[in-house]
């Protein structure tokens, strides 16, 4: 109501289409995907396990489902849209009537256990960005650092992990540039998670893991976190937002990016007490 | 001071580079999770005195009149997967909404509750706009959830001043008599 903000889902694929952040739209898709842990016996470097310490895909990347049932939400304050990819993946996509940001707000977990490799789930945003092979991560957690794919700065680099070589640790933010369309589109992450740009146009965070087998590196056990018995079940949020970084708009990319930076990680205390008078009498 | 010092003490151990990057050992990580929740227990105590100065209009020990209500505060760490045993169990509460940044802010209230219909209103009186909707099923069946809550109860907390606090009555209502009485958003398909 407040801020001209909201998303499309397609009726038959269940898929976010379209967002619009104050006022300004583009298409955009997000989808869940999984990798496979490697397996190996540790003893040279090309038989590493993927484990606690590192991250080795075994294969190419994997959809975590054909098909994604939905449930629509509407309301005055805020209106989402509730996906379910499979047995462990579920979403909401939310907005509010305050907000310039749309939030992905995700239930993961258990995760299967019964197979050889451990699986690492990712979240992917996809635009029509031309980006460059090039994004920002604010790995230092103090300033955002351009990266670019198959590229280090200070030497000449030969990847021989195509994936993980190129993922960079994001502590709160990771964004992607076109500079032809003078558009900025940033996702907030709520806790450090690992990301990358592996393609133009696109965002990818790892949001959960499990790894079957210890990667040797000192840990000691294999990466299998439970909770009540069961697999870990996490739950956390992407606040994604976008807009020109031109001064076409009164609000850049970075102000709407600091402003929700600044109200989720410093945010708000909510405290409940009982109320032991009439409501008139407290007043 | 003596009730910061157990959650001081905690965050240094959590400088480690295990705790930062979570590359510890189970144990270890279980351990990490009783360290802060005691801590965070016992800065309960001092988040409880002061708000209670600043809701009382006192800013210092001495101004203190002992006449002047104390008034518990509770917060609710199972918030995020709506659980929370305070709003669960009463039928009319207060929340109060400190804000730490140095503006003023809006914020969307988010409260788990039992369903029916509630009236929220602020400190003079006034209804406020509220949205009841049901929680999601894969937030409900998260192993160790153990709520009774089947709804979330939204409302916005309008003007939070920079450093201070806001307060909200909520009184849960037998009858939908205004128009700003919270009801389960209807329309809900399912496709």
């Amino acid at each position: 109501k407040d801020t001209d903000t909201s998303f499309q889902i397609n009726s038959l694929t269940g898929l976010i289409t379209e967002v619009r952040v104050d006022g300004v739209s583009m298409p955009l898709t997000q989808n869940f995907f999984y990798y496979e842990g490697y397996v190996g016996d540790n003893r040279v470097f090309s038989n590493r396990s993927s484990g606690a310490y590192v991250f080795r895909p075994y294969g190419p990347i994997k959809p975590a489902s054909n098909g994604v049932r939905f449930t629509p939400i509407i309301g005055e304050i805020i209106a989402e849209a509730r996906q379910t990819f499979n047995e462990y993946i579920s979403q909401s996509i939310r907005i509010n009537r305050i907000e310039n940001y749309i939030e992905f707000d995700w239930v993961i977990g258990p995760l299967p256990t019964n197979e050889l490799r451990g699986r690492e789930i990712v979240t992917r945003y996809s635009t029509n960005f031309q980006s460059n092979s090039t994004f920002y991560t604010d790995s230092n957690g103090k300033e955002m650092l351009k990266r670019r794919i198959n590229f280090r700065p200070t030497w000449k680099l030969n990847v021989s992990e195509p994936v993980s070589g190129n993922y960079y640790p994001v502590t709160s933010k990771i964004t992607i540039r076109d500079e032809q369309q003078h558009l900025e589109l940033a996702v907030l992450n709520d806790r450090a998670q690992g990301g990358s740009s592996l393609n133009d146009g696109e965002i990818e965070l790892m949001i959960h893991r499990n790894c079957l087998h210890d990667d040797a590196f000192g840990v000691g056990e294999a990466l299998n976190e439970t909770a009540f018995g069961k697999g870990l079940v996490i739950r956390g949020s992407h606040y994604l937002t976008f807009g020109y970084t031109d001064n076409r708009k009164a609000q850049t990319p970075a102000f709407i990016e600091k402003d929700i930076a600044q109200k989720k990680l410093l945010d708000s205390w909510t405290f409940i007490s009982p109320l032991q008078t009439t409501p008139k009498e407290y007043q | 001071r003596i009730d910061l010092n157990a959650l001081r003490e905690a965050m240094g151990v959590m400088q480690h580079h295990d705790a930062v990057t979570g590359t510890e050992k189970q144990h270890v990580a279980n351990d990490y999770a009783r360290l802060l929740q005691r801590g965070i227990e016992e800065c309960e105590i001092i988040s409880n005195a002061a708000l209670n100065k600043l809701t009382n209009g006192t800013t210092n020990s001495s101004s203190h009149n002992p006449e002047e209500s104390v008034q518990p505060f509770y917060h609710c760490p199972l918030a995020n997967i709506s659980q929370c045993a305070s709003t669960e169990n009463l039928d009319n509460f207060v929340v109060t909404i400190y804000n730490p940044l140095s503006r003023s802010i809006d914020k969307v209230i988010n409260i788990p509750v039992v369903g029916g219909s509630y009236n929220v209103t602020d400190s003079k009186g006034v209804a406020v706009l509220t949205q009841l909707v049901p929680i999601a099923d894969f937030v409900i069946n998260i192993p160790g959830r153990s709520s009774n809550a089947t709804y979330d109860l939204y409302f916005v907390a309008t003007a939070i001043p920079a450093l201070g606090f806001k307060s909200y009555i909520v009184s849960k209502t037998k009858s939908k008599n205004n128009d700003y009485n919270s009801e389960e958003t209807s329309n809900r398909i399912s496709i």
